[in-house]
């Protein structure tokens, strides 16, 4: 454990509590794509398949049960919490889920490290993790809206983006045979999408005078 | 050194 990998960890928790905590504060889910949410859970549920198998360690397991108790949390505000669910906009929030999800089946099954069930599935996490902010992305573009995006969710994201990417960095030049091609060009590829979805944030903002942030 | 068995990242 490096410091980029911890504080890409503590990034990607904190996107996703702050995400949690401000739909249940403000009992309000506007803005957000439940879609990207979904394919966030499906990516969750579908690389910890190991979560009782393969012990790594306790930091490790419990980490794992947060995003999942967190990120099937915020699905279940959207769908079934009986305030939160009115303030989602259903037809906005349009893109395909088989666009997304069959692509990334289809990758996993020829391009894994190990053809096994566990491995195809995690390797089917790491495409759909890369892809699964393109529904929010059409959705913000289709808005213009961000005053409801906060600001920390964003940032946060990115940051673990980031902090991933320095951590396999030193961990290539540190660990003997640390060599991962699937997670790293997919993870690159999500970070370069990613810097798409800031690039529309940072533009809302210069030219929508007022961004609320929260305190 | 042979790499460890399982995925340690999150």
């Amino acid at each position: 454990m490096n410091i980029f990998r911890l504080a890409g960890d503590m990034t990607h928790l904190a996107s996703v509590l702050v995400l949690l905590l401000k739909i249940h504060t403000i009992k309000s889910c506007a803005g957000i794509s439940l879609k990207t949410q979904e394919l966030y859970a499906i990516v969750f549920a579908t690389r910890y398949l190991d979560i009782f198998t393969d012990f790594i360690s306790l930091y490790n397991t419990i980490m794992k049960l947060i995003f999942l108790g967190s990120s099937f949390s915020i699905v279940w505000y959207i769908r079934q919490h009986k305030i939160v669910r009115r303030s989602y906009d259903k037809d906005q929030d349009t893109f395909r889920y088989v666009f997304i999800v069959l692509p990334c089946i289809f990758l996993a099954l020829i391009i894994n490290e190990k053809f096994t069930f566990k491995e195809v599935m995690w390797t089917f996490s790491l495409y759909l993790e890369a892809v699964a902010i393109l529904p929010q992305l059409v959705l913000l573009q289709r808005t213009r809206n961000i005053d409801n995006l906060t600001g920390q969710y964003v940032f946060l994201l990115g940051a673990y983006r980031a902090l991933y990417i320095l951590n396999w960095i030193y961990r290539y030049f540190t660990e003997p045979h640390y060599i991962h091609w699937i997670p790293w060009i997919a993870g690159i590829v999500q970070t370069l999408l990613y810097g798409d979805f800031f690039y529309y944030y940072f533009h809302s903002w210069k030219n929508n005078k007022k961004l609320q942030l929260p305190a | 050194k042979e790499q460890p068995q399982g995925h340690d990242e999150l």
